[in-house]
């Protein structure tokens, strides 16, 4: 199964 | 705030490449420039776009603003503005309108439009200074040509980058495909350029639909640069001129 997840999981918020 | 630039036709090219993927953004005004961040609907991709201060014909700004602008509405007034017209964009302290002022280059029509701000309650992202693993330069033609073509066949691609080549693959339905290419070896024009620096190999996929919207961004500059990162979003650059400024677009891997 691919996944795709959110950018906040990389990038964090600021 | 007020600024000028001396042709429209940048903002409309910015605008044309992020409207099918952001509805509404917040463009904030500070001295150094204008920014804007925003992410899509999904969470997965985000666009990161920056005109710096100096890049404009006039800059002024007192006090940092957020003008809130729904990108639909901004399309229709900018349609009225000529490619060569120059744009002034004023909006004052309250911040719940924005004032566009084209002018043709004989200065001989100008028109002028108000349009309404709104609330964007955004989540702003910390981007990481990150030092990629891979980077391709290529020419933004030939990356706009490669998503289209693929994109008939599949709903992922998957992008290997070697020293050798940089390589997309689609595998899909109907069959399979791919594209190869190999850095450049004789240059007659700069902007034909492939070129390669890698740290080490990377291969990764991505959803095709969305490298298919930052390709909307190829009329905004002649190459496109794409950094990779094993299981780290791939940031997609085009720079609008040197000191003009850029934008960029960050999308999340799909993992196995």
């Amino acid at each position: 199964c691919v996944q795709q997840q959110e950018l906040k999981n990389y990038f964090g918020r600021k | 705030f007020e600024a000028r630039l001396t042709q429209a036709s940048l903002i409309k090219k910015i605008l044309e490449a992020i409207k099918d993927l952001v509805t509404d953004a917040n463009f904030d005004c500070s001295p150094e420039g204008l920014s804007l961040q925003a992410m899509d609907s999904s969470h997965v991709s985000l666009v990161s776009m920056v005109l710096h201060a100096q890049g404009f014909e006039m800059f002024r700004c007192q006090r940092a603003v957020s003008l809130g602008i729904n990108l639909a509405s901004l399309t229709k007034i900018l349609k009225c503005a000529g490619n060569d017209d120059s744009i002034t964009l004023r909006a004052d302290e309250k911040g719940d309108k924005a004032e566009f002022v084209f002018e043709s280059q004989s200065q001989d029509r100008l028109s002028e439009f108000e349009l309404k701000l709104m609330d964007i309650d955004s989540e702003h992202l910390g981007i990481p200074d990150t030092k990629y693993s891979a980077i391709v330069e290529m020419p933004s033609s030939e990356y706009r040509r490669i998503c289209s073509d693929l994109g008939v066949m599949g709903d992922t691609v998957r992008i290997s980058v070697s020293k050798e080549s940089v390589k997309f693959q689609v595998d899909g339905d109907i069959g399979k495909g791919s594209v190869c290419l190999h850095p450049s070896s004789v240059v007659d024009k700069p902007t034909e350029v492939v070129k390669i620096s890698l740290e080490e190999p990377v291969d990764m996929i991505f959803s095709i639909r969305y490298l298919n919207y930052f390709a909307k961004a190829a009329p905004l500059s002649d190459t496109v640069t794409l950094s990779l990162s094993k299981d780290f979003p791939l940031q997609i650059e085009f720079k609008f001129g040197e000191q003009m400024g850029y934008l960029r677009y960050y999308l999340a891997p799909k993992i196995d």
